[in-house]
């Protein structure tokens, strides 16, 4: 585990939680993209199948618990929670997600390191984790004047995903055992360079002081 | 194995 691996898990962690505590202390959910959400939620379950299979360490166990665990409750809020739900954009959030889990897993199915089960299912999320922040950027450009909170889990999310860039660079360099992922590293990048525009903007709107606005 | 080398990331 090097600093950046770790930098990008605590980046990966806040942003869940800047989210949950959004939900929770406001009990409001606008700006947030259902679609995302549930795209999350099945990357999740797809990659953590191996969970009570197989044990890299306690760390890597908690960690699988708590991504799964929130994930599903960011999910229950948004659809069943009686005040929560009704902060929903739904009208807004009109992104056919639908039509990216298939693609993903037919690339899956293609594109694999190993043609098993768990492999085939670890590869579909990586896949659809790369492209499942698209409704919700959609959703963000639609509705334009994003609040903080929005702003910073988004802004959040890029950061994890950058952190493992760089820890893919330095694991390359660093560790002897470790060889080329072509699949998890450029599902990564495309991933992260899908933040770009946003990062403009972002990075914008905070050096200026004033609330992020998104061009139409 | 070099499989599990990228498993062992979240």
């Amino acid at each position: 585990m090097n600093i950046f691996r770790l930098a990008g898990d605590m980046t990966h962690l806040m942003s869940v939680l800047v989210l949950l505590l959004k939900i929770h202390t406001i009990k409001s959910c606008a700006g947030i993209s259902l679609k995302t959400q549930e795209l999350y939620a099945l990357v999740f379950a797809a990659r953590y199948l191996d969970i009570f299979t197989h044990y890299y360490s306690l760390y890597n166990t908690v960690m699988k618990l708590i991504f799964l665990g929130s994930s599903f409750s960011i999910l229950w809020y948004m659809k069943r929670h009686k005040v929560v739900r009704r902060s929903y954009d739904k009208d807004q959030d009109t992104f056919r997600h639908h039509f990216l889990v298939l693609p993903c897993l037919v690339l899956a199915l293609l594109i694999n390191e190993k043609f098993t089960f768990k492999e085939v299912m670890w590869t579909f999320s990586i896949y659809l984790e790369a492209v499942a922040i698209l409704p919700q950027l959609v959703l963000l450009q639609r509705t334009r004047n994003v609040d903080n909170l929005t702003g910073q889990y988004v802004f959040l999310l890029g950061a994890y995903r950058g952190l493992y860039i760089i820890n893919w660079i330095y694991r390359y360099f660093a560790e002897p055992t470790y060889s080329t992922h072509w699949i998890t590293w450029i599902s990564g990048l495309l991933q992260t360079l899908l933040y770009a525009d946003f990062f403009y903007y972002y990075i914008n709107s905070v050096k200026n002081n004033v609330r992020l606005q998104l061009p139409a | 194995s070099s499989q599990q080398a990228s498993h062992d990331e979240l």
